[in-house]
């Protein structure tokens, strides 16, 4: 079972359309491994992306740096699937 | 086994040979009006069934409802299963579904991608796509949602293996999306098509491919409306209604494009909850609240299809 410690989904807030155009560049950048969980399309539509760990602090910087805000939307994503478990494990029970 | 589906926890998430005992259980359970049909099998080899809902007749017209052709989107499933014991349940009792099958068959996959949907259980709870061996890839699975003849290989889908998006070598080579357009051809007389997504809360018309309005753009926004009225009714749940391409992204290849394109007028996508508190992840004790609000959303579309025969 593949396990995601310390990955994070961060939502972008992308401002403008130039942002969007940064965030599509992020979104081909395939040695990040990020896995986009809603896509950059517009302004007024957020984007999910899961970050690896080990890429978390390249993704970072980079948004910080072209001053495109976000927030964590899950702090810890294996943290999450452990919980998921716990409560399938549960309710088998 | 008719017991089983009574006494069975639709408030969890179920791994692949729960769900499928559950639906030998539901056949059981209403023998007069489940049957299972095996439509195929995946690209690893297990079987793909659908519930068929149907009262008699032959060849009535249809309706068609999928859920789970993207793995990991574990909401659609859980909610595909209470809805189909929902529509088993309340025939004979809520006079407009009686009315419905009385009249129209409905065809219910619950687990559309089957081969994906256990690797989510087994190795990786984020697998999106099918699990075929790309040739000359490391990279393994098609992207069911691009494998479709319409817009096949356009924008919004990808030509990289790698890629969650990747379309495949052709439209319709995806066995799993094969047997589901061998099944529609061969029945001639679906009404409507239905496909359940998560995330994003959206209800979603065609087209995906181009961002031009369909020939019945203004009907088919105007049922949208009503049936996001039905399901917002319950809870309060803010949905969107659009076509694919205006309210998210222009992808090629989608399943609600090629039966639009094929006559099947009355064709919908739905993005279940959330918005993005738990994306993909949405905790089990949410799986009967959005169950029962898109319940609502679905039998709006359901009796309109059936009041509006073509």
């Amino acid at each position: 079972r593949k396990v995601f410690t310390g990955d994070q989904v961060l939502r972008i807030d992308a401002k403008s359309e130039e942002q969007i155009q940064l965030l599509k560049e992020l979104e081909n950048t395939e040695v990040l491994e990020l896995d986009f969980w809603t896509h950059p399309v517009s302004s007024d539509l957020p984007v999910d992306v899961h970050v690896p760990y080990v890429s978390l602090n390249v993704v970072r910087r980079f948004l910080q740096d072209n001053e495109i805000p976000f927030q964590v939307m899950i702090e810890d994503l294996q943290e999450l699937l452990d919980k998921e478990q716990e409560d399938l494990q549960h309710d088998a029970m | 086994k008719g017991r089983d589906a009574k006494s069975f926890d639709y408030a969890t998430y179920h791994g692949l040979e729960t769900l499928y005992s559950w639906m030998d259980s539901m056949v059981a359970g209403h023998p007069n009006l489940i049957s299972k049909v095996h439509i195929g099998s995946s690209y690893e080899n297990r079987p793909m069934y659908v519930l068929k809902f149907s009262t008699g007749g032959s060849n009535r017209p249809a309706i068609w409802i999928d859920a789970g052709i993207h793995s990991r989107e574990w909401i659609s499933t859980a909610s595909a299963v209470w809805m189909a014991n929902k529509l088993a349940t309340d025939f004979g009792v809520d006079p407009s579904v009686t009315s419905l099958l009385g009249q129209m068959d409905v065809y219910l996959m619950i687990v559309t991608n089957p081969d994906g949907y256990a690797f989510t259980h087994t190795n990786n709870r984020m697998w999106r796509k099918t699990r075929s061996v790309n040739p000359g890839s490391t990279c393994r699975g098609v992207d069911p949602n691009r494998n479709w003849d319409a817009g096949f290989g356009g924008p919004g889908a990808s030509k990289n293996p790698c890629s969650d998006s990747y379309h495949g070598p052709s439209a319709h080579s995806a066995i799993e999306v094969n047997n589901i357009v061998n099944l529609i051809k061969n029945h001639g007389n679906f009404k409507s098509f239905i496909s359940i997504h998560a995330y994003s809360q959206l209800l979603m018309y065609p087209y995906g491919y181009i961002c031009t309005d369909i020939p019945d753009q203004a009907e088919l926004h105007s049922v949208g409306q009503g049936a996001v009225q039905a399901l917002s009714s319950l809870y309060g749940t803010s949905y969107k209604v659009g076509s694919i391409c205006k309210i998210i992204y222009q992808a090629s290849g989608g399943s609600i494009d090629w039966t639009y394109n094929i006559g099947i007028k009355y064709s919908f996508a739905f993005e279940l909850r959330d918005t993005g508190r738990y994306g993909f992840l949405l905790p089990a004790n949410q799986i009967i609240p959005t169950a029962t609000e898109t319940w609502l959303g679905l039998k709006y579309i359901m009796e309109y299809v059936r009041d509006h025969p073509y």
